[in-house]
Order: C-alpha cells, then structure tokens, then sequence
C-alpha cells in the first residue's frame, strides 16, 4: 500500500 | 515604511498565479534583503517557498522588518486589476493593518490603488536543509507541464525514475500505463530547449498528480524548471522570477508501507 508522506515530517519547525 | 516598486509588474501577477491554487492565505516577510514567503498547503503535503530580492526591485525600502499576512486569493484578484506592462508598487507603513497596492501604466497616464487588509497569521516556519540531491533535472517547464498533465489521465501518481540514461515519468491506473522518456539534449539551439540531468545515483520517487499540476501554474515564470530528487526526502519543482528571485515548490513522496 502506498501512502502520501506529509512535508512537515520532513522538515524541522523553527 | 516599506515600498517595493517594480517595473516589470507582471513578474508579481505571475507569482501569484503560482501561488493561489496551493495557498488560500500566506505571510509576506519583508526584510532589507528582499521579500520572503513560505507557506504549507491546507494538506502539508507540499511547501512552497518564494524569495524576491530587494535588488530585484526599482525600488526598495524596508525600514523595519514585516510580516504580511495576506488572503492570497484576495491579493491575486487585486493583481488580476494590473495591466501586462503596469508598474507596481506595494506600500505598507509600518505596523499597519493593511496594505496599498499602485499600479501605473507605463505612460504615468493611469494610475490606480487599491487597499487591502492585512491578516494576523500563526505561521509556523519549517527549517529547510541544504541537501546534495542525488539528481538534478533542467527541462523546458512548458515540457514539464505537459507531461503531468498527459499522465494525470493514467493515475493519481507520477512515478519519476532518473538514471544515466535519462528520466522517465511514469502513470498507470485504470485505462493503462503511460511512459514517457527523456535523454539528455545531445545539443540545442536554445539553452532553454535543453534536457540536462546532473546525476550522483539513480534514484525513483512517487509524487500525487495533483500537487504536481498545481506547481506547473509557474510554468508562465520561467522557461525551464529544476527537480532536485533524493531517495526518500522531498521533491524540489523550482522556477525562477526573471533574476530578482525563485519559486521553489517542495513535495512530499508517496511511500510504499
């Protein structure tokens, strides 16, 4: 199954 | 005060073309330095990031730094108000609630404003990190376009496969599979007609269609795109603004559970 990865969990929040 | 004038106002309007599909509302952070905007869709799915440098403008005074909060939708009908060749100007005073938007035409004969209100937005920034892409792609943005729009038929996603062969885009879904193919140009005419794939390691990701077509609303800006991919980090789709700036979109993979 393929899912959509959310960007946020890519980027750190400052 | 802040006052940014810039001649070749339909820069702007295509900015924001770009913009108002992805984002309903963003904040304009204006420094000496130029003009930042960056903004998650409502899904975070995708980023986008703009960058305006003051040095692009005909004129630009920033005396202290803003935050614009603005209804995108509201500033693309304002700007959908200026004319191909109309001078604009964005005006704000500093601490104010909203904003002023002056389009002349190139003559002086015309002049209009328009006032907007400014929006106090939570915004949260994302770091984005300086990454080694193990490929980078330079196509004809009109080239890329077409491709998501040809393979958004087949499926929800595009697969993007890039080797030392080439890049291949790839859908497939009910009615069946589409492949499409690209080699590196061996030589053009025209810089911009050019394919050229910089590749430290083949590498295969797959993006929604739907975001991909929505980032192709930049084709108007530039005349070639950049993908920048890596196995399992983001997608970067970027467009340059004449050379005042970018609009980078930033798209998050589907991966296989």
């Amino acid at each position: 199954k393929i899912t959509q990865g959310r960007i946020d969990n890519f980027f750190q929040r400052e | 005060m802040f006052e940014a004038r810039l001649v070749q106002g339909n820069l702007l309007k295509k900015v924001l073309e770009s913009l108002k599909d992805l984002l309903t509302e963003a904040s304009w952070d204006c420094a000496d330095t130029g003009i930042q905007l960056q903004a998650m869709d409502n899904s975070h799915v995708s980023l986008v990031s703009v960058q305006l440098r003051a040095d692009g403008f005909d004129k630009f005074r920033c005396d202290r730094q803003l935050s614009m909060g603005m209804n995108l939708t509201s500033m693309s009908k304002i700007l959908r108000c200026a004319a191909n060749d109309d001078i604009i100007t964005i005006k704000a005073q500093d601490q104010a609630d909203n904003v002023t938007f002056v389009f002349e035409s190139p003559n002086q004969e015309k002049v209009a404003d328009y006032e907007m209100k400014l929006m106090n937005l939570d915004q949260e920034h994302l770091g984005i990190p300086e990454t080694d892409y193990a490929a980078v792609i330079k196509l004809p943005a009109a080239e890329f376009q077409r491709i998501i729009k040809d393979l958004s038929q087949f499926g929800e996603s595009v697969v993007i496969s890039c080797t030392k062969e080439g890049v291949k885009f790839s859908a497939a879904g009910d009615i069946g599979v589409g492949n499409i193919k690209l080699a590196q140009t061996a030589s053009v005419d025209k810089e911009e007609e050019a394919v050229t794939i910089e590749m430290q390691e083949p590498v295969t990701l797959t993006f929604a269609c739907r975001y991909l077509n929505m980032f192709t609303k930049a084709t108007c800006l530039a005349p070639q795109v950049t993908l920048s991919m890596s196995p399992e980090v983001p997608l970067v789709v970027e467009y340059k603004i004449g050379d005042m700036g970018h609009v980078r979109y930033y798209l998050a993979p589907k991966i296989e559970d």
